[in-house]
């Protein structure tokens, strides 16, 4: 399978995946690739304050209005240190809701891998709905379900191992735009997504420093 | 106005340093960036068409239009399982899928096609069917008059659908204008020779367990030896 994932200039985020599916698959077998939810997904969603804005070691962000700051649990905020490549520390403010900010988040994913597999947690669909209704930022809700012992792994149970079972890769951009009261602009953040749970995966992208780089393993 | 952001891939599963080799290791490499960095040249580039064109400014791709032109060259490239190189069923045809889906709007916004065998770029098919749907449902669906000549009625258009399968997709596939190819254009030995060397392994293996008198959990579309892409 192959897919890319692009955000155009005006906020919209595509998915796009094509694929010869399963080697030796039943001739009639259809995939994920094609199954809205189960091997793609796009979405976009606003929701009150900035939930997910990122923090460098606890210091508050100048856009927030001084609030009780909720401080996430050792265990999420070492699961999202994990995932990111710096020392990220989210520490979601509690928005003073009159006159507070709004977001509208955008995510785009695109999935390969043992598309049974896929079918099975509707994957696509679920990073989107872990990084929805949990608040939590998509590079978190990708790694719950395509990382390491996620959601994909586990659903293949004592399979794990054995003909591919629950093995894949999810790759996805996200996108943040923070407005005021007014609906004014005030910050926007895009952030490329990929993880997966098995030996490799083929994976290229572009950086804001517009740097290509391209991986098949975690530290190549 | 948004930075515009690009990522790809190209299959995961089963594969190791071992069974990728340095030699494959640097042709997928220097695929994906030079796929990735086409694209994203694509997408940060206004479209000369508009150029052309007095009236409108020129404007940048759509997120719609970069993603799918990415695939294109994916689709193209031998090395990835999907259009040319894909890989084959137990009965040594190809059937093709291809998806897209946008993150705006509340109509239709996500589409996939399936059971594909003749049509070069499917990921062109599932971004016509998306248009063309999209216009049909709201209602300003372009009607299709070019008669494909094979003497049958054309399909009316995607309609709403969101999955289309076989015949009927390659027929709006002919009716939208599509390259159509040969199934014969998707071959490629490597991916044959996984595939009957799968096959035989699965024979062996259940001959072996067969004679132990125990049940075959054998499969031939996967290998803890070597990566078979599995979709």
């Amino acid at each position: 399978t192959v897919g890319a994932v692009a955000l155009d200039v005006e906020g919209v985020i595509c998915v796009a995946t094509s694929t010869g599916g399963m080697t030796n698959k039943l001739t009639g077998r259809i995939g994920d690739t094609p199954v809205v939810g189960a091997g793609f997904w796009a979405e976009e969603w606003t929701e009150e304050g900035d939930p997910t804005s990122p923090h460098k070691n606890g210091s508050r962000n100048p856009l927030y209005s001084p609030g009780p700051a909720v401080v996430l649990s050792d265990a999420l905020k070492r699961l999202i240190a994990d995932c990111l490549p710096s020392p990220f520390l989210y520490t979601p403010t509690l928005q003073d809701s009159s006159g507070g900010l709004t977001t509208t988040r955008s995510i785009g994913v695109s999935g390969t891998g043992n598309g049974d597999s896929f079918f099975r947690v509707s994957a696509a669909r679920t990073v989107g709905a872990i990084a929805r209704y949990s608040s939590l930022p998509s590079v978190v809700a990708l790694t719950k379900v395509a990382g390491p012992s996620g959601e994909l792994q586990k659903s293949a149970d004592d399979r794990w191992g054995k003909a591919g079972e629950g093995e894949g890769g999810i790759i996805g951009l996200e996108l943040v735009v923070v407005r005021d009261a007014s609906g004014n602009v005030v910050e926007t953040r895009s952030d490329i997504l990929q993880d997966y749970n098995c030996g490799g995966m083929f994976r290229a992208w572009i950086d804001e420093e517009g740097v290509a780089y391209a991986r098949i393993f975690r530290k190549d | 106005q948004v930075q515009p952001r690009l990522i790809i891939h190209g299959g995961a599963g089963n594969i190791t340093p071992a069974s990728l080799g340095p030699e494959r290791y640097v042709a997928y490499r220097s695929s994906l960036l030079t796929i990735v960095s086409k694209a994203h040249t694509y997408l940060t580039t206004p479209t000369q068409s508009n150029y052309n064109s007095p009236s409108s400014s020129s404007k940048l791709p759509s997120a719609l239009e970069a993603a799918t032109y990415a695939v294109t060259l994916l689709e193209d490239n031998p090395l990835f399982n999907s259009g040319h190189g894909a890989v084959f069923t137990r009965d040594g045809i190809n059937e093709l899928e291809a998806s897209v889906m946008v993150s705006r709007g509340q109509a239709k916004r996500g589409v996939g096609v399936t059971g594909l065998r003749h049509v070069r770029n499917p990921i062109l098919l599932a971004k016509k069917v998306l248009e063309h749907g999209k216009d049909d449902l709201l209602g300003r669906g372009k009607k299709l008059d070019n008669n494909t000549g094979d003497g049958e009625p054309d399909v009316p258009s995607a309609q709403g659908h969101t999955l289309i399968h076989g015949p009927t997709a390659e027929k709006l596939a002919r009716q939208y204008g599509l390259e159509m190819v040969d199934p014969s254009y998707f071959f490629t030995q490597k991916r044959w020779d996984e595939h009957v060397r799968a096959l035989e392994r699965e024979k062996r293996e259940q001959q072996d367990l067969l004679g132990a008198g125990t049940a075959s959990g054998v499969s031939a579309t996967w290998s803890k030896d070597e990566y078979l892409p599995q979709g």
